[in-house]
């Protein structure tokens, strides 16, 4: 699973998720990814893409649970992100990318690596596969 | 305040002693290119959903990631791709599922969004949308890499729905593991189906790795 999330200048986010799936699914199978609230979502307040068991993210409706929390809960959105991955989806099923209309990322999974970037305009930038790798920057 | 992007490979279980350090550098070093393409296009004023769209195309224009090209594969060895995008301001989204050809369904889901009432389209009519559309079509043998005809080989003798996280680096050819689709709480070694299959034909989920 691929995905993208951004702010612009404008304070406007967008989410993007795009995925062949599981090897050997079902034909017909359809996952989290193409589920808006599930695998991708983005409204005034946040973007966010999901990648891991895509059952689990489903049952979670990850993505949707991490602007809910910030909207109806106020939380920023590294706490919203670290609620949803740590609290909500089981331990091992995935991660995810977030950014807020403010212009924070967050980059929270609980497996034990995910393919990462980040950028922000003020020069922060990261790319990492581990938790501990962090290359340019500290982790956001 | 200001512009921000993240973007993602997969996630999964992903051990140091997975990757080679050549596709370990590998997948970095696209992870940079890629993220560079946002951040310049994002500095150029262009908005969050064409920046979104354009990261996620390159992503699955490159076969290290099981999106698009290097799409893994079903149970019956074909292509089924799925993409979704959602633009905050507007809260308008669009989505697509089961495509075997189109090259860059985050377009086509982009498509859906735009030129459509609807939300998701799948299968026979999302193809048939994508050629309404004129997007970019290719053969399904295209999206097909060795990497994943082998994947998918293993997972068929081993009965199991793997979780294909992230990228070719992670498979068998590079000692990588796959993580796999939880459900029923059986290991692998105390699997009671020997051909992979329950009773009722669906393929067994099982709670171990696939090596």
């Amino acid at each position: 699973t691929v995905g993208c999330v951004a702010v612009d200048i404008n304070g406007h986010c967008a989410a993007a998720t795009s995925t062949g799936g599981l090897v050997n699914k079902m034909v017909g199978r359809i996952g989290d990814t193409p589920l808006i609230g599930a695998g991708t979502y983005a409204n005034e307040f946040c973007a966010v893409s999901t990648t891991g068991k895509g059952e689990e993210i489903i049952r979670c409706l990850c993505a949707k649970e991490v602007a809910s929390l910030m909207e109806y809960k106020y939380l920023p959105l590294k706490e919203a992100t670290d609620t949803v991955i740590w609290k909500k989806l089981g331990e091992g099923n995935g991660g995810l990318i977030a950014v807020s209309s403010t212009g924070e990322v967050a980059m929270t999974f609980n497996t034990l690596g995910m393919f990462r970037a980040c950028a922000t305009e003020d020069g922060h930038r990261q790319i990492g596969i581990w938790k501990d790798a962090c290359y340019d920057d500290d982790c956001p | 305040m200001g512009w921000a992007l993240a973007l993602h490979g997969g996630a999964g279980r992903i051990s140091k002693s997975s990757i080679s350090p050549a596709a370990r550098e590998a997948s970095e070093t696209v992870l940079q290119e890629f993220l560079d393409a946002g951040c310049a296009a994002l500095s150029e004023g262009k908005s969050a959903l064409d920046v979104v769209e354009l990261v996620v195309r390159l992503l699955e224009n490159c076969p290290l990631f099981n999106a698009g090209v290097g799409a893994v594969l079903t149970q019956r060895g074909t292509v089924e791709m799925e993409a979704s995008i959602m633009d905050g301001a507007t809260r308008k989204s669009g989505a697509v599922s089961g495509v075997s050809t189109v090259v860059n369904p985050i377009s086509l889901a982009r498509l859906v969004m735009e030129k459509t009432p609807h939300v998701y389209l799948a299968f026979e009519g999302a193809e048939a949308f994508a050629k309404d559309q004129g997007v970019e079509t290719r053969d399904e043998s295209y999206f097909i890499t060795p990497g994943n005809k082998e994947r998918l080989a293993k997972a068929l003798e081993a009965g199991l729905v793997l979780l294909d996280h992230s990228v070719s680096t992670d498979g068998p050819e590079h000692g990588g593991s796959r993580e796999v689709l939880q459900a029923d709480g059986h290991s692998g070694r105390d699997y009671p189906y020997a051909n992979g299959h329950a009773a009722n034909g669906h393929p067994i989920a099982a709670g171990a790795e696939f090596e």
